[in-house]
């Protein structure tokens, strides 16, 4: 039996919200440990990487390892029919469930739904635990008021960093321009901006997967961004005292 | 010139 139950609902929905332009059908994988997403956007150059640990749940019980195959799209459906200050739980009976019940529950009323479950077949990309040569967190609303206002200019935005601190730049056929966050360290830690660079990097990424990525800025109030040169960038959205959510994002690589 | 690099290739080449 699985049962993991959010005291937060509002928090699962927020997650749905983040990865449903991203990936359309998801293996949701629970173990004792917690619950886990990988899925890659169909022309694989974004990967989502949701982690949630058990100890964040408000109940958590995971007997054997199980694996959900979800469309978001129905997900979605579901969710629709709870209110942001609910508590959901998630739920299976069998050892090889083909259905995901859901309760929703708020001071006034229950809901159950059961949502059915597909067999996908998806391969498992083993992504390391590398290092990273610059690290940089700042601000998630700062990073994505720059990635829009640039991507007015041009699909590519380029990033470069420094011990200064980061660079966000465009070249467009209007013209070009540059944004640079300085490094701070105001003693409100959701305005800190900060940065680790062993070696800088320079970039470049197509503008509109950050914007799909920054749905998941309401989820946390920093973002994390890991970089080395020519391989993809993470940008990581930690959920408070429940894990992290992970988009992975192939660099454009200058031939 | 730049290519998109393929997030699968790239992990599966590591």
């Amino acid at each position: 039996m699985f049962e993991a139950k959010f005291e937060d609902g509002g928090l699962f929905k927020k997650i749905v919200e983040a990865i449903k332009e991203l990936v359309k059908n998801v293996n949701l994988e629970a173990n004792g440990t917690g619950i886990s997403l990988q899925a890659m956007d169909t022309s694989h150059v974004a990967l989502v990487a949701l982690q949630l640990n058990e100890k964040g749940f408000k109940k958590y019980r995971c007997e054997k390892s199980l694996t959900m195959g979800l469309s978001i799209e129905n997900l979605q459906k579901i969710l629709k029919c709870s209110g942001n200050d609910d508590q959901i739980t998630l739920r299976t009976q069998d050892e090889e469930p083909t259905t995901l019940s859901f309760t929703f529950e708020s001071k006034n009323r229950i809901s159950e739904f059961q949502l059915n479950l597909m067999s996908l077949d998806q391969e498992q990309l083993g992504v390391p635990d590398t290092e990273y040569s610059s690290v940089v967190r700042m601000p998630s609303n700062e990073f994505t008021k720059i990635c829009r206002e640039l991507g007015n200019i041009n699909e590519a935005i380029g990033i470069e960093t420094s011990k200064e601190g980061i660079k966000f730049y465009v070249k467009g056929d209007i013209g070009e321009g540059q944004v640079s966050v300085k490094i701070n360290d105001t003693e409100k830690p959701e305005e800190r901006v900060e940065c680790e660079v062993d070696e800088p990097v320079n970039l470049s990424f197509a503008v509109r997967y950050f914007n799909l990525f920054n749905k998941a800025s309401a989820l946390s109030s920093q973002v994390i961004l890991s970089m080395s040169q020519d391989q993809p960038l993470v940008i990581e959205y930690i959920i408070e005292e429940m894990g992290s959510l992970k988009l992975y994002l192939a660099p454009k690589i200058n031939d | 010139q730049f290519y998109q690099l393929n997030l699968k290739e790239f992990y599966k080449n590591l």
